[in-house]
């Protein structure tokens, strides 16, 4: 599974959170307007948080975060 | 598989509670007024409990918290 | 498999039911009124119960307990 | 594999039968009217046997028992 | 794989028959009308057999013995 | 993979036919009018024939023998 | 993967081929009309040869061989 | 995979070639019209040469050979 | 996957390419007007060129080449 | 899983990110206007960045970056 | 998985890209007008550039290069 984030204003952030007992951010891409990010869900990555306005594309459909 | 949780309202929550004999909440994630976090279901959580205005996204549909 | 239950009151119980010879009640987690909980069929969990007015949304549609 | 239950009316009854060269009742569930019951398919239960007037939801259809 | 048989009068059975070089039945389930049975093929049984007037419900439809 | 027969008068007989280097019947089942026989394919059994007037529901749909 | 044959005439035949270096005849079903006969690929038989006047049902939809 | 052919012509030809570092003609099977010929992709075959007017059927579709 | 090419002209060439480092040509079967090639890919064929004017069917739709 | 990337304009760039405990690039490919750019998730690469007006192509449909 | 290119002028080319922790070209091939090439992703090759005009073929639909 992965989700594509396409960022529709400048500063956009995804950050990946960990797998396992412990869940703390291991990763922030910062996208600028228009830049487009699409990540997987990994062995790392069991979570993701996107702050700022974008659209998310994934299998259960298209998400706009504000 | 995974949800997709974005926040209506600001001080919603996503609380993973533990797999396994015990079911104990063992991360909060607060979301503010149009963030999005994805989470999937995984070794070391098997349940989610949602408070707060927020639209759920999964393989059933759109389901709205309040 | 999930299923995700949203409380239409105050009060809904959802409760799991153990894997294997024995049947009995392991957890039962308490739902205010608009709160979700989505939660998987595990290793532990084989059967669930549901009381009180809710939505259940699951792979053969929602139901609606009462 | 699961199936999910609704009661129409008190005193519905979901029998678990048990798998292997021995096939006998293992576990009844007892529902009230409204309350909703999920089972599985599991190493226990091979079938199942439902007394009284509910909805049974599986991914052959919706079938009412009465 | 499960079949689903709702009883549409009195006294309808399903017969269990055994998986291997021999045939023979090794359980038959008696209901009554508006009684719900649903049983999966298994390890001990590769073929059932229906008499009596009820609705089967199976990956291939809905199917009428009498 | 399994075919479900209804009978459409007496007398209907499904034949499994032994898998392996030798093909030879190993059970035939006899079907009165309306009853309904459901039979998988297995370790032993990779064909059936079928003789007599009846419905066989399978996954490439439903076939009249007659 | 399995096919279906209805005989539209009698002296149908469906005959089985080896697997392997060698293709050879290692089995023959003679079907009078109005007979079904269902056949698995298996490990025995890779291809089949239908002839007569027949309903052939398999995956790619409904052949009539004459 | 499997393919079917019925020869719509006498003297339809389908090849076998064999699968590996060398490909060459393993079987011929010759059809004479209304015949069906229906033959696995296997550890053997690894691709088929068509000759004659024929339709075959596939997962792709109806292709007609002339 | 396979793949199946209908010439639509003489000396219509389908030639497979080795899988592996190195990518060269193996095999090339040459098809006159109508004849059919139904072929694999496989451990020794992880590309394929179709020269001359044929039809070909793939899970991706059916392509012209000139 | 593999997305196509067709460049609308000169330098667009698609860049790698590396699977594991550490995000960073390890490989950007540019794309002249029309080229375009088809690229697995690996062991290797757990995320992708794309730079520049193009359009994406992947199973949650088509995406234009800008 | 494989995509299929039609080249819509001669001179089109198709370059595979290494798998793992480099990535460069280990094979290009040169199609002249009307030329099919089918590719698949493999052990080898783990991204594909196309250049020139053409038709691509894959699970994402068709895109056309320039
Ligand atoms: N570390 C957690 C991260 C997580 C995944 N899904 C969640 C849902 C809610 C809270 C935390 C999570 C885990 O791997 O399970
Ligand atoms: N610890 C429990 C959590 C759980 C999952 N599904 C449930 C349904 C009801 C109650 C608890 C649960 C388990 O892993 O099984
Ligand atoms: N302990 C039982 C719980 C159960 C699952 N499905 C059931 C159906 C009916 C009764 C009980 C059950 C089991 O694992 O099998
Ligand atoms: N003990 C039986 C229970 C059963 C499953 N399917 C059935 C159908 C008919 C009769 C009994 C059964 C078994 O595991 O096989
Ligand atoms: N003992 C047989 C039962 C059976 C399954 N499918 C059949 C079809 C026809 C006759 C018998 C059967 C077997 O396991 O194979
Ligand atoms: N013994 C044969 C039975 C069979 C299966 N499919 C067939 C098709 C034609 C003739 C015989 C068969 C086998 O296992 O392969
Ligand atoms: N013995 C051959 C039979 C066969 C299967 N498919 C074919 C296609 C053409 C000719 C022969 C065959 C094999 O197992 O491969
Ligand atoms: N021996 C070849 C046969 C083959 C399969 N697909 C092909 C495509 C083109 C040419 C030859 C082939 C192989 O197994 O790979
Ligand atoms: N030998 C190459 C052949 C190949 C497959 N797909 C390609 C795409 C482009 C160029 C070459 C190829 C490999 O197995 O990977
Ligand atoms: N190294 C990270 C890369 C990554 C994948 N998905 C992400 C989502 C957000 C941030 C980083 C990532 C990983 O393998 O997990
Ligand atoms: N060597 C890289 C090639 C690659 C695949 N996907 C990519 C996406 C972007 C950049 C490079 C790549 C790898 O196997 O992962």
């Amino acid at each position: 599974d992965f989700i594509a984030v396409k960022a529709e204003e400048n500063g956009v952030s995804i950050t990946g959170l960990t797998r396992g007992k412990d869940t703390r951010f291991h990763h922030t891409e910062k996208l600028d307007k228009g830049e487009v990010y699409i990540a997987e869900f990994t062995e790392m990555t069991s979570a993701m948080k996107i702050k700022g306005k974008a659209k998310i594309y994934c299998k259960h459909g298209m998400i706009e975060s504000e």
